[in-house]
C-alpha cells in the first residue's frame, strides 16, 4: 500500500458516498445513469468473487464488501425507492454494447483461462468503459449538477491515482500488472474531456454545462 | 499458462 493506491481508493469511496448521499438528500436520481450504476455493480460483483477464495488483508475484504453493497445500494435507490427521479428518458445507451465486447475481449486476453481470472479480467475491461452511459447522459441534457460533477470527479480521480500507484508498484517493487493499466490509462483518459470542463467551470463557482 | 499472481489491488 502506497499514498497513491491509499488516496484512489478513498477517492473511490467518496465518489460512491458523494452519489448515495445526493440521492438520498435530495430524494431523487436525476442526472444519474441507471446503465452506469448497473455496470459498476457487475464490475465489483465479478471482480471481488475472490473474496471467497482469496484473503488478502482487512482492508482489501471490508473494502471490497462496501463497494459491492453500496453498488446495489444505488441500483436500489435508483429503481426502486426513487424510481420516479429516474430519467430514463435520456439514459439510453445500450450497455450491450460494452457488456459484449468486453466479455469476449476477456475470454481472448486474460492471464490464465479459468472462470475466475476471465471474470476479473472482464470486471477490469468493463470498468474502463462503465461510465460512458453517465457521460452520454450529461452529453444529452447538456449539463450536470454540481453535486455530479463532484461525484464523476472523484470517481475519475481513483483511477488516475491508480496510475500513480502502479507507476510507483513499477520502479520500486518492479511489479507491473499490463492488463489493469492498459485499463487505466484507457478509463482515465475517457475522464479527460470532463476533468477540463470542472476544473475551468465547477471549480469557478459555474454549472457544468456543455457548448450548445 | 504463466501462474497468475494474486490480485491484491482493488
Amino acid at each position: 500500500m502506497n499514498i497513491f493506491r491509499l488516496l484512489g481508493d478513498l477517492s473511490h469511496l467518496l465518489a460512491i458516498i458523494i452519489l448515495l448521499l445526493k440521492i438520498w438528500k435530495s430524494r431523487s436520481c436525476a442526472g444519474i445513469s441507471g446503465k452506469s450504476q448497473i455496470l459498476f455493480s457487475v464490475v465489483y460483483t465479478t471482480r471481488y468473487l475472490d473474496l471467497l477464495t482469496t484473503h488478502v488483508s482487512p482492508y482489501n475484504t471490508v473494502m471490497k464488501l462496501v463497494f459491492i453493497f453500496t453498488s446495489y445500494a444505488t441500483i436500489y435507490l435508483m429503481y426502486v425507492k426513487f424510481k420516479a427521479t429516474y430519467d430514463h428518458n435520456h439514459d439510453t445507451f445500450r450497455i450491450e454494447f460494452l457488456l459484449i465486447p468486453t466479455f469476449i475481449l476477456a475470454l481472448l486476453i486474460n492471464h490464465e483461462f479459468t472462470v475466475l481470472e476471465v471474470l476479473w479480467t472482464f470486471s477490469i475491461y468493463l470498468e474502463s468503459v462503465a461510465i460512458l452511459p453517465q457521460l452520454f447522459l450529461v452529453s444529452k441534457t447538456r449539463e450536470a449538477e454540481s453535486i455530479t460533477s463532484h461525484y464523476l470527479f472523484a470517481l475519475g480521480s481513483y483511477r488516475a491515482l491508480y496510475l500513480l500507484n502502479w507507476v510507483y508498484r513499477y520502479v520500486v517493487e518492479s511489479h507491473y500488472e499490463l492488463i489493469a493499466i492498459i485499463s487505466g490509462v484507457v478509463q482515465t483518459i475517457l475522464y479527460c474531456d470532463f476533468f477540463y470542463l470542472y476544473i475551468t467551470k465547477v471549480l469557478k463557482g459555474k454549472k457544468l454545462q456543455l457548448p450548445a | 499458462a504463466a501462474p497468475v499472481e494474486e490480485h491484491d489491488e482493488l
